[in-house]
């Protein structure tokens, strides 16, 4: 079974059009191993990024170089699906 | 031990594995025998039926409405709410005046699981795919984006040529089966008027187009229809959606389900987008599924209502 211990959503808000093309170019970024969760729309919609923990690091510091601010949606989230698989097997028991 | 003896005491407030899905469905049809049958329309890459659910209070081939939820298979929510919209379908017929009167001139058709292979994965083994399960000769990449595979600017931008891609687009349109199964019920139906696909999460009701700014030419009336189910949905819990083409609403998508379905003259073609708390994105907590299933419920109320008095 696949798990994703350490991976982070990443909900990040762009201000202009310049992040926003920044944004954009991310989704071909393969380096990073992104899962775009919510896509690009325009400038101040939400985009949801799954971030594996091993490119974590690398990826934040590439937002922080461009000045694009991010918040963490999701801290880790492997505990989220455990407490959800818990939150299953307990309402069929 | 644990499993419901009818619909009445399954738990809409929470999620299910496939094979209770299925065990759902037949007990559905059993229950309301006169109402109520199921169609195979095919089967996935995997060898799992293509269940649709077809409500239908007598008629030939009467005026229809399609509905699937599942598409992507890690958008639980959208599985969990058809599995609430078919007890609502058969629980209201007779009592909502609306809705009975739609069912009285027209069939409702759901697919509750439109990526079988894809949701029985996210169960077993990632709960993060959201593709089919077919391989891609040539790659160790396995499926393509179901949403991306009909033939409506098949190939255009808006979709990827790589199998690894989670927008990958197939070797060819209709190359998937659970896709190629709709599109040969909907051809051989030949009197689909509206046609809903509802995936999560981003609260949006879209309409065509994806491939194209070209405007639809219906694009009034299913602007203003659109403005008339969102307010519906709002009113029960305030939640805000977004409307629109789904070009200018969101993102250029080639190859997308209404695209499709629209040019094929279906004109009533929507595609939902469900809630988003701004926490959880697919993983929306279960407590989440009767009042997400609750609020689109009156969206699809207005979009089948305004179908049903509108024939074309």
């Amino acid at each position: 079974k696949d798990t994703f211990e350490g991976h982070q959503v990443l909900r990040i808000v762009p201000k202009n059009d310049v992040q926003l093309s920044l944004i954009k170019e991310l989704e071909k970024m393969i380096e990073f191993e992104l899962d775009i969760w919510m896509g690009v729309t325009d400038a101040f919609s939400p985009v949801d990024i799954r971030v594996p923990s091993h490119t974590l690091h690398s990826f934040k510091s590439y937002l922080e170089n461009f000045n694009i601010n991010y918040s963490t949606m999701i801290e880790n989230l492997q505990e989220m699906l455990d407490r959800e698989q818990e939150e299953m097997d307990s309402a069929a028991r | 031990v644990g499993q419901p003896r009818n619909t009445d005491s399954f738990d809409y407030a929470r999620y299910h594995p496939i094979n209770e899905i299925y065990s759902f469905q037949d007990m559905l049809v059993a229950e309301n025998p006169n109402m109520v049958s199921k169609l195979v329309i095919g089967q996935s890459y995997e060898g799992r039926p293509l269940n649709v659910l077809k409500f239908s209070t007598g008629g030939t081939n009467r005026p229809a409405i399609w509905i699937d939820t599942g598409i992507h298979s890690r958008e639980w929510v959208t599985q969990a709410s058809g599995i609430w919209f078919a007890k609502k379908i058969v629980k209201d017929y007779g009592s909502d005046p609306a809705l009975t009167a739609i069912l009285d001139n027209m069939d409702i058709f759901l697919e509750i699981v439109t990526n079988p292979d894809g949701y029985y994965f996210t169960h077993t083994s990632n709960r993060m795919w959201r593709k089919t399960r077919k391989p891609n000769p040539g790659s160790s990449c396995i499926g393509v984006d179901p949403n991306r595979n009909w033939d409506a600017g098949f190939g255009g931008p808006g979709a990827s040529s790589s199998p690894c891609s989670e927008t990958y687009r197939g070797p060819r349109a209709h190359s998937e089966p659970e896709v190629k199964a709709i599109v040969d019920f909907v051809k051989s139906h030949g009197n689909i008027k509206a046609f809903i696909s509802i995936h999560s999460y981003s609260q949006m009701l879209l309409y065509p187009y994806g491939y194209t700014t070209t405007p639809v030419k219906d694009q009034a009336e299913l602007h203003q229809l659109a403005q008339k189910a969102i307010s519906d949905l709002t009113s029960l819990y305030g939640t805000r959606y977004k409307y629109g083409s789904i070009i200018n609403t969101i993102y250029q998508a080639s190859g997308g389900t209404i695209d499709w379905t629209y040019n094929q003259g279906v004109k009533y073609s929507y595609t939902f987008e469900l809630r988003d708390t701004g926490l959880y994105g697919f993983l929306l907590p279960a407590n989440q599924i009767i009042p997400t299933a609750q609020e689109t419920w009156l969206a699809l109320m207005a979009i089948m209502d305004h179908t049903h008095k509108n024939p074309y």
